[in-house]
């Protein structure tokens, strides 16, 4: 049964394990070498561990048995994205969207196609995409390197000698961690501005787009009336606190739908009441 | 004042929320 090992293959590639569910897909390919779950979850995985050419041979062979199938077309779509072929990416997006408007993989990938024309945004597609191909694990190292590396330049920046270099470097790092945070929402943002854009997204997007602009906004303009009003430490508050609160409301729709989605609004909305209580109070 | 010790505390409790809320994201997130 074929049908069983895609579903194999598939399970591993949720928990991120690439090489894994290339084994998977392929065990499953000895019995069905034209399997169309098993092909896919093999590019997905090829274009995952870097084998990017051998992962568009396995989609232009799998197109060229079955050309009408949507998820193929969106698998291509992502092969050619990777590969840094943006106009064919859209192309192949597009077809699938056309053979099933409802397929949120090949929505996506356009949403990335279109943000990859913007050459600032090139540069962080390619750094997500480098993100998302870590493990879980080495996620997790990260992080936490991260924050040992921050202690370490703290205690460096102790002494007077470096803390001209120090300083900055902080700042710097906090900067990157914020902006790998915001980055994704901010481009739904300004995706949601586009009148063409506004298309591409999903509905989760387009909410996730309206939270943070929201907060956002709120932020730009408490900020800018405190440099207009004199006296104005609670416009400063109000514009930390509603710019800090975009980074829990940007992750809602990270998360799945059902429990885990209600948990992460739940807590969203706590930190927003407290945040703004304590704003009230001061 | 009282309510201004709370509010601050309020604050920075807030900062720290925000903080683990990230963990909290990493963890939920699919």
């Amino acid at each position: 049964q074929p049908e069983v090992y895609g579903t194999i293959a598939a399970a591993e590639f949720g928990r991120r394990e690439w090489r894994r569910a290339l084994e998977a897909a392929e065990r499953g390919l000895a019995f069905d070498a034209e399997h169309v779950t098993c092909n896919n979850l093999r590019a997905m995985a090829l274009v995952r561990l870097g084998r990017k050419s051998e992962a568009g041979a396995t989609m232009d062979a799998t197109l060229a048995r079955d050309p009408h199938d949507s998820v193929s077309h969106a698998n291509m779509g992502w092969t050619k994205l990777e590969q840094g072929e943006r106009k064919e990416a859209m192309a192949h997006f597009r077809e699938a969207l056309r053979i099933d408007p409802g397929n949120g993989w090949a929505r996506s990938g356009l949403v990335e196609a279109i943000k990859a024309g913007n050459p600032v945004y090139a540069i962080m597609l390619k750094y997500f995409l480098w993100m998302g191909k870590l493990s879980s694990r080495t996620m997790w190292m990260i992080v936490l390197g991260g924050y040992v590396a921050y202690r370490f330049l703290r205690q460096l920046a102790a002494d007077p000698r470096w803390t001209p270099w120090v300083i900055p470097l902080i700042i710097a790092y906090v900067g990157f961690v914020l902006l790998s945070w915001l980055a994704a929402p901010l481009f739904d943002l300004a995706l949601f501005l586009h009148p063409m854009g506004k298309h591409a997204l999903d509905d989760d997007a387009r909410t996730r787009a309206a939270l943070v602009g929201g907060a956002l906004g709120l932020a730009l303009v408490a900020g800018g009336l405190s440099f207009v009003v004199s006296d104005s430490y609670q416009l400063v508050i109000l514009a930390l606190v509603s710019g800090v609160l975009s980074i829990p409301l940007s992750a809602i729709h990270v998360c799945a739908e059902g429990w885990p989605r209600r948990a992460m609004a739940g807590i969203a909305g706590a930190l927003a009441a407290v945040g703004f209580s304590a704003w009230i109070g001061l | 004042s009282a309510a201004e010790t709370l509010s601050l505390a309020a604050l920075i409790l807030f900062f720290l929320g925000i903080f683990v809320s990230q963990f909290a994201a990493n963890w939920l997130a699919t």
